[in-house]
């Protein structure tokens, strides 16, 4: 899976996520990328998620939508309610995984409860950077 | 406002002892492609939907990466493709699932949104829109790399043997 997060110089986000499954997955299978509020999710008003991970529990917990709803009920940041969600609530019930994350201030966030997660990462201060593992 | 972009190529156990420094040199190399890619839409004054846009585009280009050229194969030894693209501004969004043909997946998605009154569509008929809309559809040998027929074959000898891959990463995708 691939994915993408950004926030523009007016302030909209948007998010972006492709794949091709996982290997050996019954035909027929989908996972969370092409439902709204699991694996891909944008929202001016709170954030842009992009997820990778054990789709099946992304899709039950409904990750992208819980980071927004987090951030706009409970009053977290973006990095609280992304962290929140992928440690605990995905990471306590087999969700391996994690997601990129970006609000419409142009905060960023990419938390990961595997070993490792490819991401990159680029902001008009000059912070920008790719990495692998933690 | 300033501008920010993240982008990811998949998550999982990514296993230090097998990654060589060649290896960690082409992926990291693979995720500067694609945030160079959409970085430089926002540089541009672009908006946040081109950009997501242009790097996923560029990461389904990557065949180290698992969607569009390079996507996993499935027990029957097809390549099936979801892909989705959102809007922040009003949440208008298009998805597509378990479907192969364009060469960037992604694109199939944001004609949902931009052109039905849909948000996820499968099957033949949004593939003949795309194709309608002149989006590229390499043949298929394209999409194909060899790791990931290998995968395949590793994996299905496992369930063979009634084994089942402890690692979790391996339900990523």
């Amino acid at each position: 899976t691939v994915g993408a997060v950004a926030c523009d110089r007016e302030g909209n986000v948007a998010a972006a996520t492709s794949t091709g499954g996982w290997t050996g997955k019954l035909p027929g299978r989908v996972g969370d990328t092409p439902m709204p509020g699991a694996g891909n999710f944008a929202e001016n008003a709170t954030c842009a998620v992009s997820g990778t991970g054990h789709g099946e529990v992304f899709i039950k917990y409904t990750a992208g939508a819980e980071i927004a709803a987090r951030m706009r009920h409970r009053g977290e940041t973006l990095e609280q309610a992304a962290r929140h969600v992928v440690m605990e609530d995905l990471g306590r019930n087999d969700g391996s995984g994690g997601v990129i994350a970006v609000d419409a201030k142009g905060n960023l966030t990419l938390p990961f409860n595997s070993e490792g997660m490819y991401r990159g990462w680029a902001r008009e201060d000059g912070d920008r950077g790719v990495a692998i593992y933690k | 406002k300033r501008y920010a972009i993240a982008i990811h190529g998949g998550a999982g156990t990514i296993l230090k002892s097998t990654m060589t420094p060649e290896k960690e040199a082409a992926y990291s190399a693979g995720l500067e492609t694609a945030l160079a890619a959409g970085e430089a839409v926002l540089r541009d004054g672009g908006s946040a939907l081109d950009a997501v846009t242009a790097a996923v585009c560029a990461l389904e280009d990557e065949p180290l990466f698992n969607a569009g050229r390079g996507a996993v194969f499935t027990t029957e030894g097809k390549q099936e493709m979801d892909a989705a693209i959102m809007d922040g501004r009003d949440r208008s969004t298009g998805t597509v699932a378990g479907i192969f043909g364009p060469k960037n997946p992604v694109k199939l998605a944001r004609l949902v949104m931009e052109t039905t009154p849909h948000v996820c569509m499968i099957g033949d008929h949004i593939l003949e829109l795309g194709r309608k809309a002149g989006l590229e559809f390499p043949p298929r040998d394209y999409f194909f790399t060899q790791a990931r027929w290998d995968a395949l074959h590793d994996t299905l000898a496992m369930k063979a043997k009634g084994q089942e891959d402890a690692d979790p990463a391996r339900r990523h995708g």
